[in-house]
């Protein structure tokens, strides 16, 4: 199983028009 | 501008190209600011050590640059990070390759970081398997210099990387698919109408991508060997993204 990549999901989720 | 005859894909994929000079600036202030741990170090270690970060930083711009990209924000998270788990090694590559081929200089390199340095210099401060690949990929960047390959079609074939229908498991792998079609549709166009004397031109640029893939893997084999030996800095994104593929 692929292990989770959290600082690329955090990347891609993050909001950037706060 | 806006030429007669210039697929407005093709605009629009260049309009996602970051400032490069933003991007520097961004790299510069951050290496600058990590250097106090490895001051006064200055071996072949720290050479390898400096470029990891450097590769590193370039990987965050190049998430920034795909979430930019009007295609890539209609894709779920999960799709997202399947399309990047699969491609950022070529696209770092890729990256390094075509700043290679703007510079357009055999016996030097451009850094992310705007400082030229001389090749014997480089290939100097590193071991035989990444010397190799420094030259293999110095190589790939005077023949892809020879085809004239210019700024749109690079930004066309990022684009075609990052959207590989061949990524198993994406939710929606027909939107994929169609994007890697319209994207290669307009580079075809673009490429006939912007130079009707090269004919060829579309094939052989398609070609050097299956070396940036084989180049890439290499490189990745290499990151690997050398994180088992302790020797790349960690917590960072470059190592989650090796980890998160070959787990």
């Amino acid at each position: 199983k692929k292990k989770d990549n959290a600082l690329l999901r955090y990347l891609l989720d993050k909001d950037d028009t706060v | 501008p806006q030429l007669p005859g210039l697929p407005p894909l093709v605009l629009e994929l260049l309009g996602c190209d970051q400032d490069e000079l933003m991007v520097q600036n961004k790299i510069i202030a951050h290496l600058q600011q990590e250097q106090g741990c490895s001051r006064g170090r200055h071996d072949k270690s720290s050479t390898f050590s400096q470029m990891c970060r450097m590769a590193d930083q370039t990987l965050f711009s190049i998430v920034e640059w795909a979430r930019s990209c009007a295609f890539f924000k209609e894709l779920k998270v999960g799709d997202q990070m399947k399309l990047l788990h699969n491609c950022w090694s070529e696209l770092l590559v890729l990256d390094h390759i075509f700043r290679q081929v703007l510079h357009a200089k055999e016996d030097s390199i451009l850094l992310v970081t705007g400082q030229e340095i001389k090749l014997p210099l480089i290939l100097d401060e590193v071991d035989a398997t990444l010397s190799s690949l420094v030259q293999k990929g110095q190589n790939l960047a005077m023949r892809l210099h020879t085809l004239q390959v210019d700024r749109r079609e690079i930004a066309c074939l990022k684009f075609i990387v990052l959207f590989n229908p061949n990524v198993k498991m994406l939710e929606n792998q027909a939107f994929v698919e169609g994007v890697q079609e319209q994207v290669n549709g307009a580079l075809l166009e673009y490429t006939l109408t912007t130079y009707p004397q090269f004919q060829e031109k579309f094939s052989q640029l398609l070609v050097p991508l299956t070396e940036v893939r084989s180049l890439s893997m290499q490189a990745e084999d290499y990151l690997c060997y050398m994180n088992l030996s302790g020797e790349v800095p960690c917590n960072n994104l470059l190592i989650e993204m090796l980890h998160a593929k070959r787990a």
